[in-house]
């Protein structure tokens, strides 16, 4: 199946989300 | 006014179920009850509330780890799922506790939530991070030893994310290896 992928840019933009 | 708008807020899900376990050496007790498993998450947004929660890796006390694990498998080499596996090990200088420590466990817990290996990201155990007074370690844990096309490929992955130049080598123990000798004689398996 598809893996669901995350890469750092949007990890980190998800960290300093309120 | 004209009233709020509420917006339904999505976690945005992982591949895997992740749990977070803690150890704290205490002589007085056995090896496994020092180990604490912390919590697991499954979510992006809920890995930060985690590693916001937790104290940064550079702060605990000498002795302490740290490991992140599938869901499932336990941070030890006797686990099914690491028996036959090893380690990609890196190893620090005392001195780069203060200016590279965090940054490099970060790094490898995203590369490992955010499946950074990709098609070899099913080869992936956890990875587990060591602080000791001579020099704190970091290591990602693979399921076996024997795929060269899997180790190779996540160990080029990963000491890229890490920023090491060219110059820096990590080598890849298998476990077998490192239980059976003395720390500083277990050869590497491989080396990128």
């Amino acid at each position: 199946g598809t893996r669901i992928i995350y890469d750092r840019k949007f990890l980190m933009e998800c960290r300093n989300s309120p | 006014a004209k009233g709020l708008v509420f917006e339904m807020v999505e976690k945005h899900p992982l591949q895997n179920r992740w749990a977070l376990w803690f150890f704290k050496n205490d002589k007085s007790k056995t090896w496994q009850a020092n180990l604490h498993l912390i919590t697991k998450f499954d979510t992006v947004e809920d890995f930060w509330g985690l590693y916001h929660h937790i104290q940064p890796a550079s702060k605990l006390t000498p002795g302490c780890d740290y490991s992140l694990f599938k869901d499932g498998i336990e941070p030890m080499w006797e686990d099914d799922q690491n028996k036959r596996g090893g380690r990609w090990l890196v190893t620090l200088a005392k001195q780069q506790r203060h200016t590279d420590l965090d940054h490099f466990w970060l790094e490898t817990l995203l590369c490992l939530i955010g499946e950074s290996f990709e098609r070899f990201g099913g080869d992936i155990c956890g990875a587990v991070l060591n602080v000791r007074a001579k020099g704190d370690k970091i290591a990602v844990w693979t399921c076996e030893a024997d795929n060269r096309d899997g180790v190779t490929h996540i160990g080029r992955v990963y000491k890229e994310r890490l920023g090491l130049t060219q110059k820096v080598t990590i080598g890849y123990q298998a476990h077998t290896d490192t239980a059976s000798k003395s720390h500083n004689l277990t050869k590497n398996k491989f080396v990128v």
